[in-house]
Formats: structure tokens, sequence, C-alpha cells
């Protein structure tokens, strides 16, 4: 463990936090993309089940449990508790268009062609475009309330900590995950965009980001 | 490639 795995992962868990307080206290989910929502219960639940079967330190057993929890205690806000508030229509990202790249691509690139590793690359792989129905539904509509943005500040600052992270550990054990750090990548470079905005338009006092 | 119990991230 370095501190910028620490740091991500803290960055990780203020994201998701920042949004299920927002959809909490707001008793509302307008502009939160439910489908990247699923996405990312679907990530947690295909990458965290060996949380039965390997234990690797009180840290990581906890974390997997809360991000689980909260994962989905996300989804069941905006699908149950305040569906009424819920603009599907706005969420229109067709998520075949992603599940079938990343469920073929998890049988063909995978360190071994077992159950359990062939999910946790499916779940490496859907983690880097599960932002995309979210980013796509704030292109659609045009804006995104300054607390959707907070949120997807920390989800890009949580990544590239992580990008951190892997350079200091090739850097001082030699560790490199060649799938995780492809697929990381490809995730923040989906931030970077946004970060522009965000840094332009939210940072510079507007409350709301409006795209041009 | 990893072994198992060299996955210790989130």
């Amino acid at each position: 463990m370095n501190i910028f795995r620490l740091a991500g992962d803290v960055c990780h868990l203020v994201a998701i936090i920042i949004l299920l307080l927002k959809i909490w206290r707001s008793r509302s989910c307008a502009g939160i993309s439910g489908k990247s929502q699923v996405l990312f219960a679907i990530v947690f639940t295909t990458r965290y089940l060996d949380l039965f079967t390997v234990f690797i330190s009180p840290y990581n057993t906890i974390m997997k449990v809360v991000f689980l929890a909260l994962s989905y205690a996300t989804v069941y806000l905006i699908y149950m508790r305040f569906r009424n508030t819920f603009n599907s229509e706005n969420d229109s990202f067709r998520l075949e268009f992603l599940l079938v790249p990343v469920i073929g691509l998890s049988f063909l690139e995978n360190y071994a062609f077992t159950p359990l590793e062939i999910l946790w690359t499916f779940s490496i792989f859907l983690e880097s475009v599960a932002i995309m129905p979210q980013l796509f539904m704030i292109t659609k509509t045009g804006e995104a309330e300054s607390i959707t943005t907070h949120y997807l500040f920390f989800l890009g600052l949580y990544r590239a900590l992580y990008i951190a992270n892997w350079v200091w550990r090739y850097h001082t054990e030699g560790f490199f995950d060649q799938i995780a750090v492809v697929s990381g990548v490809v995730q923040t470079i989906f931030y970077i965009d946004f970060f522009y905005l965000y840094v332009t338009k939210v940072l510079r006092g507007r409350g709301k980001m409006t795209l041009p | 490639g990893l072994k198992a119990e060299e996955k210790d991230e989130l």
C-alpha cells in the first residue's frame, strides 16, 4: 500500500458518498445516469467475488464491503426510492454497446481462463467505460449540476492517483499489472475532457457546468 | 501473469 493508492481509494469513496448524499438530501436523481451506477455495481460485484475466498487485509475487505453496499444503495435510490425523479429518456446510452465488447475482450485478454479471472478482467474493462452513460447524459442535456461535477471530479482524481500508484509500484517493487494499467489509462482519458470543462466552468463559480 | 494473492488493489 502506498500513499497514491490510499489517496485514490479515499477519493473513490468520497465520490460515491458525494453522489449518494446528493440523491438522498435532494430526494432526486435528476441529471444522474442510473445506467452508470448499475454498471459500477456490476463492476464491484464481479471484481469482489474473491471477498469470500482470499483474505488480503482488513482494509481490503472493509473497503470492498463498503463499495458494494454504497453502490447498491445508490442504484436502489435511483431505481426504487426516487424513481419518479429519474428521467430515463435522458439516460439513453445503449449499454449493449459497452457490454458486448467488454465481455468479448475479457474472454480474449485475461491472465487465466478461469471464471474468477475472466470476471475480474470483465470488471476491469467495464469500469473503464462505466462512466460513459453519465458523460453522454451531460453532453446530451448540455449541463450538469455542480454536485454531479464534483462527483465526476473525485472519480477522475481516483483514477489519476491509481496511475501514480502503478508508476510508484513499478519503480519500487517492479509490480506491473498490464490489464489494469491499460484499462485504467483509457478510463482516465475519458475524464481529461471533463476535467477541462470542470476547471473552466465549475471552478469559475458558475455553479452549473453548461457545455458550449 | 498475476497470481490471485497479488491482486490487492480495489
